[in-house]
């Protein structure tokens, strides 16, 4: 069983899964052509 | 505390007008010539008077940002979400331009003490902010603020740039120490962003690639061992709850760009992460120790009658890091097992191994792991030198018969099962490419089967050598070899021993492995 | 034989019990590392192109950073100065190059839309755009299909290339769009 330390660590860890970073988190601001993620279909190219 | 009593007002006027000034859409200055003025500003408003102003200076600025992104963040919908966040960056990365210019421009140019001084001083600052914000707000915690401060500063202050370039690798460390400080164990509501910070291309690229001498190795080895600890909590429970399996395949994907590109760091380091790395986590393991230096070509252990003792690479020996001697603790034991070493007495060595090694009597926590480990290793490249020693190369005559194999027949005889899965595991953490230890282990391996006054024994190398080959790919060059012979070669009488044919899946499982052999 | 975890008989009980409960598989079993989305037969370094932990692909070409001369940095100068981007001014190879470069984001979709508009129609099956040839008049014509010679665009080798084709209508995406919000 996990000591109390490492629920609580577990405990905060959780809570940041919910909020995770995005990719434009770590890039720099493109002015004319940020990011915009969207669902394209699947039958598009995907990378 | 007792910040002087308009040095808030002042700080708040200044970010807004350097806000302002780098973000508006109006000004056609670039950025350096606006920072002239305004440090002239900065001297007006006596912020740069002293240490002490300054410090809280920018102490004051990290919180007044990390406030505004919060606010920001509080009110952000589905759809407006890439709206705030634009604008949270436009204010961090302002921020962000002042600290880099700040540490760029501090001092003479020649001067880089005074530059990295304050810039290891505003990490400071920042993670003290984190730390206490993390503490304060708990599950409510956000990471953005700190992990758009902390990529964009690097990148800045790894921007192709003279001035910058002359001090760089005190920049590097002293990002690594700030994140050191930030590790997991510490925030681990900043665990996500801290790994996206360490993997990083421009992170990895300057730490592993550019910066000469492998002196980043180092660094960036630390900081995985950071996270390799932080999980090994977790990862020890069989079924993972969904924040740690994100974690943990985002771990994976790390490694797998370190194998794939800088195998040689793996392999240099490879012992200081199996000794975090909890046992259960196969897989992971196996990655690491799957490592090779890419100028090396593996001969394929699937080839009839391989001659291992032929080949060139079992006489070199790989470069081991962290210095795992200085790990058998406590003195007074290094020096027993030194005496045992050099005069193969006294007999009562032995006996008393076994109480060295055990720390309480909790079953699944009963060994000092990582004592163990490094005795294994120390053990068997003293017992290297000890045959290269005599004009001799270790092979499964020359291993035998001496104090090094004894240490190692005790403690396979001595340990209970858990101790024995250990310390089997600690030998099979060295069978890894072409090369003496992998060599010497693996005729250890073989030898202390072969020797066996137990089934059991027999048993726990098997299990121990299966488990690790019963997994997804990669599998180490040097497991595969001991594997193959120990079932190939009659010596061993394999396939007599009752625990091969326990059970339908186990039989089925070595049968298929015997197919690819033969 | 060894009655605990510790040997052959607890390994066999993990591996039966991982057979009816996958979610015990990830550590012990492993998983294939080949489906993380890294390349790990490219003969080239890997991590100049790592999307990150979190990432299922490597990063578009342009969000990899590169040091350029200092010189190429106008955007201080010139960004008020840039004419408001309009799709329709562009030509075909700039729209497939934003098609190319912006998967999964809101731009491949405008770009997609053009494409349309201008007559090239994306074929489902093969992944690729096509448009007829022009002058060239189908050879067989039907209410479900058509063959004849039409242009497909190889992204590989960034060229329209005429191909004789048997067109099943029913493999054309109809006409692409987005939903009022955008």
């Amino acid at each position: 069983p996990l000591q109390k330390e490492h629920q609580m660590q577990f405990q905060m860890m959780e809570a940041a899964y919910y909020h995770m970073p995005v990719p434009s988190d770590s890039e720099k601001i493109r002015p004319y052509l940020p990011r915009n993620p969207f669902a394209t279909p699947s039958y598009y190219i995907q990378t | 505390f007792e910040d002087p009593p308009d040095l808030y007002e002042k700080t708040e006027f200044l970010l807004r007008e350097w806000v302002s000034i780098i973000n508006s859409p109006n000004n056609k200055e670039p950025p350096s010539k606006a920072f002239s003025m305004f440090v002239h500003q900065m001297n007006v408003q006596g912020i740069l008077k002293t240490d002490d102003l300054i410090t809280r200076f920018f102490r004051l600025s990290t919180s007044m940002v990390v406030e505004l992104s919060y606010r920001l963040l509080s009110e952000q919908t589905v759809t407006t979400s890439g709206q705030i966040r634009l604008k949270i960056y436009h204010t961090l990365d302002a921020y962000v331009k002042l600290i880099a210019m700040l540490v760029k421009h501090s001092g003479d140019t020649q001067n880089t003490q005074t530059k990295i001084n304050l810039l290891n001083k505003v990490l400071g600052i920042i993670a003290g902010v984190l730390l206490q914000d993390h503490e304060s707000h708990h599950s409510d915690f956000q990471q953005l603020p700190y992990h758009r401060i902390f990529i964009m500063l690097f990148l800045e202050l790894n921007s192709a740039d003279p001035v910058l370039e002359a001090f760089n690798f005190q920049i590097l460390t002293a990002f690594c120490h700030t994140l050191h400080i930030l590790r997991p164990a510490k925030s681990p509501g900043f665990a996500y962003s801290w790994l996206e910070l360490i993997s990083h291309r421009v992170f990895i690229g300057r730490l592993l690639q550019i910066t000469p001498q492998q002196k980043g190795w180092g660094l960036y080895a630390q900081l995985l061992m950071d996270l390799f600890k932080f999980l090994a909590p977790f990862l020890r429970n069989a079924e993972l709850a969904k924040p740690v399996t994100f974690m943990y395949k985002g771990t994976l994907r790390v490694l797998l760009i370190l194998l794939h590109d800088f195998p040689e760091f793996l392999c240099d380091y490879h012992y200081g992460f199996c000794d975090v790395v909890p046992p259960n986590c196969i897989q992971m393991r196996n990655l690491i120790l799957s490592a090779f230096p890419r100028n090396m070509r593996l001969p394929d252990p699937f080839t009839p009658n391989l001659k291992v003792d032929m080949l060139q690479e079992i006489a070199h020996a790989p470069r081991v890091s962290p210095n795992f001697a200085s790990m058998i603790q406590p003195l007074t034991f290094k020096k027993d097992l030194d005496s045992y070493l050099k005069a193969r007495a006294p007999v009562t060595f032995l006996s008393e191994l076994r109480s060295n090694l055990q720390v309480s009597n909790e079953p699944g926590v009963r060994y000092n792991i990582s004592l163990l480990n490094a005795l294994v290793l120390y053990v068997g490249t003293q017992a290297i030198s000890f045959i290269r020693g005599k004009g001799l190369s270790p092979n499964m005559s020359t291993i035998a018969h001496s104090a090094h194999m004894d240490i190692f027949q005790n403690l396979a005889v001595d340990l209970d099962t858990e101790g024995r899965y250990l310390f089997l595991n600690a030998i099979a953490n060295q069978l890894r490419y072409p090369n003496s230890h992998t060599h010497y282990f693996s005729c250890t391996l073989l030898y202390l089967f072969h020797e066996a006054n137990t089934e059991a024994i027999q048993e726990q190398i098997t299990r121990v050598l299966l488990e690790r080959l019963i997994v997804n790919r990669p599998h180490p060059w040097g497991l595969l070899i001991t594997f193959i012979e120990m079932i190939k070669n009659p010596t061993y009488k394999f396939w007599n021993h009752e625990f091969v044919h326990c059970a339908p899946e186990i039989e089925k499982l070595f049968e298929s492995v015997a197919r690819s052999c033969m | 034989m060894v009655k605990d975890q510790f040997g052959m008989v607890g390994l066999l009980t993990f591996i039966r019990a991982a057979e009816s409960d996958p979610n015990l598989v990830s550590l012990a079993l492993g998983q294939d590392l080949t489906a993380l989305g890294l390349n790990l037969n490219s003969p080239e370094n890997l991590f100049p192109s790592f999307g990150g932990p979190w990432a299922e692909t490597p990063c578009r070409p342009q969000d990899v950073d590169f040091h350029v001369p200092p010189e190429y940095l106008i955007n201080f100068n010139i960004r008020d100065k840039l004419a408001q981007i309009k799709l329709s001014r562009y030509k075909d190879d700039l729209l497939f190059y934003i098609f190319y470069t912006n998967p999964g984001d809101v731009l491949q979709i405008y770009a997609a839309m053009e494409l349309y508009a201008r007559e090239w129609r994306y074929h489902m099956e093969e992944k690729l755009w096509i448009t007829q040839a022009p002058g060239v008049v189908a050879t067989e014509k039907t209410s479900t299909y058509e063959r004849g010679t039409y242009y497909f665009f190889d992204p590989q080798n960034w060229r329209k290339v005429p191909k004789e084709f048997h067109l099943d209508y029913s493999k054309l995406e109809p006409r692409p769009n987005l939903p009022p919000s955008y």
